[in-house]
């Protein structure tokens, strides 16, 4: 019953790659990358029935209201979105999300959060964008400062991090940077997905039934 | 005067991706 389900059923959605490469290519085991695949076919599937995840299905999930727009969960869907298609395809959440694994290397994390501030793409974070970013989230809290505080502030950042004083953060500036602060970059891992197998039990079930009848 | 940009930033709802994992 189970490889039925997983050979007749699977291949037909676009995107889907086996989940033993993917397993190989990531942090995550056989068994977890067929619980993501649970989780990405619920995803997938919450507005538009096609098997991929659209740009409106990430922002329902993450703020459960398909209409709110946030500078950073769009950079994130981007950065999911490898082939710049327009929808998140399953092997690209599974590599995507296996950068935020807890066991992920600390260099992945390191880069995809260089790639995320780096709003223009550039290959730099510049001055503009790191203000930018500041304003955004101040425009969805509640936190208030004045336009001399937050020039303050990013002027700081800006002179702490850009080492070599050319105006942008280089790569090499910024995992510098992060060395020196890893706070920063505690976003950029979920201790979910250490749990994701136990997040969707009824998978492993199916999947050992699987593993048996191989 | 200790605060930095993008701890700032970090505080950010596009940031946290646990709502993928909640059931919906």
């Amino acid at each position: 019953m189970g490889c039925y389900f997983s050979t007749s059923k699977k291949s037909k959605i676009p995107g889907y790659e086996d989940p033993t490469v993917l397993a190989s290519e990531t942090p995550f085991t056989v068994s977890e990358v067929e619980a993501l695949y649970e989780l990405y076919m619920k995803l997938s599937n919450s507005i538009i029935e096609d098997g991929l995840i659209h740009k409106e299905e990430f922002q329902l999930a993450l703020f459960r209201n398909r209409n709110k727009r946030n500078l950073f969960a769009d950079r994130i869907f981007d950065l999911f979105d490898v082939k710049r298609n327009g929808v998140i395809e399953f092997g690209e959440f599974v590599r995507s999300l296996g950068v935020f694994h807890p066991n992920a290397p600390l260099e992945d994390k390191i880069a995809f959060a260089f790639r995320l501030y780096d709003l223009r793409q550039t290959g730099y974070i510049e001055r503009e964008e790191l203000k930018e970013m500041v304003l955004a989230l101040l425009n969805e809290s509640d936190l208030v400062l004045s336009d001399d505080m937050i020039e303050s502030i990013v002027d700081k950042t800006f002179k702490d991090a850009d080492t070599k004083d050319d105006g942008k953060i280089d790569q090499d500036e910024w995992k510098a940077f992060v060395t020196q602060h890893p706070s920063l970059i505690k976003n950029m891992t979920l201790p979910y997905l250490k749990d994701i197998s136990m997040a969707f039990p009824s998978f492993i079930a199916r999947t050992e039934v699987e593993e048996q009848e191989l | 005067n200790n605060l930095n940009a993008f701890d700032i930033i970090s505080f950010s709802s596009g940031f946290d991706l646990s709502g993928l994992f909640e059931d919906k």
